[in-house]
């Protein structure tokens, strides 16, 4: 039975889609069989992995029942790593999933008769608490929060644990966390050192060990459709999230 | 009347606040009476403005309309520039919004009384094109869409002019591009440049002439709660966002 993780924050641009799909390649390398799922209707995870959607075959067609979740995954490059893949013009879906019976576990249901068939499932969220990531916490095991090195990721950790928290009374009580991971990390800048002492601070153990630098490498991995591994296997940033990847196997094989 | 402008951009963390902030500072350092609205729960526009935010008298009580525009209005420690403050603890407020009638239009209505105090009106948004942007985007003159120097900012701008198009369409026929400001530019990287280049090929007069470059500054103001002219009037940020702000005057003068 695999597990599932999934990397939320409501803050926007820190690092959640470079996160889901580094991880999710780097676990894929260790020859672990890794699903990737693409929550986010930016579709930036699809696109960061090289995967052209079918504009009817995604995330969508499976949250809604139009389709099943096997009937949406695609293959990737990277041998061990499968996508279910999301679409652009999926931006209002929200608003729709509102009036769907059951909205907030439609992804869990979904995603049952596939558990078994991975051994990681990693799932990226837009940069909100609306439907869709409370969907991704409901199916998850735990969730991965990824932290920009600035000052204004800080402040809306506090909504974000209090969302969790209400996740695991109410829809998903196994929900843990698997770890905060610093992001953007540049130890030329005061800010940034100040930020890893407050984290730290405020965290403690549930920090992850490794720290992700910002690496221009990983910024221009995207642009040609590969994570980091494939891209640039040298750069520091395949070394940090090669690292994470480490860490988190690690951390499941002493359950 | 005064002009709103709302800033808009679904993918996270391209410069929206900061650009919210920091036009506002400097449209008011000229003395033009000037409202900044912080319409995103995160709250991020408040505190880097350096507001508290009273949880009972924000943009949400206005909205749903318990408290009218004025009353929910506060000063800042600059001449010429009020706010309206928002409060983290609305994360969950857009699907509480689904239910109410006229949805996509309670912040023009909330705004009509007070538009005549106020020579420029600005508004910043969350990251996502749910009911908060599709408010701001009924209630304005025009939209100014932050482009970070980033291959992921790119991916999301053509679902962006959707959305706006249909607001045109539907609920405000008056919408206008006020430009698309290109921010966090490195003048080291190669990415940097493809991506003006393809922005202005793309967009071509809409551009602003400024360009926003990275820079520290910007983002330790927040820290302090001060806008970037309060907290390094020399640097490149303020700089800059006192260029942009020299557009938009200038384009406004000559309507
Ligand atoms: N460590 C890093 N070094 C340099 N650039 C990075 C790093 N991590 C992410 N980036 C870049 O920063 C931008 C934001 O990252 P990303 O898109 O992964 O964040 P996100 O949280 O998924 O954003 P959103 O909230 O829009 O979903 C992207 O352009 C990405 O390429
Ligand atoms: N030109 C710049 N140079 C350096 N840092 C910047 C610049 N502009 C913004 N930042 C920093 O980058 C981060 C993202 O910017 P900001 O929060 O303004 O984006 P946003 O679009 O409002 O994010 P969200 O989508 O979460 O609302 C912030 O920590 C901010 O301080
Ligand atoms: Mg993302
Ligand atoms: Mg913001």
């Amino acid at each position: 039975m695999g597990k599932t993780i999934v990397i939320a924050n409501q803050k926007g641009g820190v690092g959640k889609t470079t996160t889901a799909i580094n991880l999710s390649a780097c676990i894929a390398a260790a020859e672990k069989r890794t699903l990737l799922i693409d929550n986010d209707p930016q579709a930036n995870a699809t696109s960061g992995v090289g995967v052209t959607a079918n504009e009817k075959s995604t995330i969508y067609e499976t949250l809604v029942g139009e389709k099943n979740a096997q009937e949406v995954t695609v293959e990737t490059q990277m041998p061990f790593l499968s996508m279910i893949p999301s679409h652009i013009n999926l931006v209002g879906a929200e608003i729709e999933l509102v009036e769907l019976e059951n909205r907030e576990r439609l992804l869990s249901k979904a995603l049952d008769p596939i558990r078994d068939k991975y051994d990681f499932i990693i799932i990226d969220c837009p940069p909100s608490l609306g439907l869709l990531t409370l969907n991704a916490l409901s199916a998850a095991d735990s969730v991965l929060i990824p932290v920009q090195c600035e000052y204004f990721a800080l402040e809306g950790l506090g909504q974000l644990f209090n969302t969790i928290n209400m996740v695991k009374k109410t829809l998903n009580p196994n929900l843990d966390i698997e770890g905060v991971l610093l992001t953007m990390y540049d130890s030329r800048l005061k800010l940034s050192h100040q930020i890893v002492d407050e984290v730290k601070r405020y965290f403690g153990a549930k920090v992850f060990k490794t720290i992700v630098s910002r690496n221009i490498r990983l910024s221009e991995a995207p642009s040609f459709g590969q994570p980091i591994i494939l891209y640039d296997a040298i750069s520091s940033g395949a070394r940090h999230y090669m690292g994470l990847a480490k860490e988190i196997l690690a951390n499941d094989s002493l359950l």
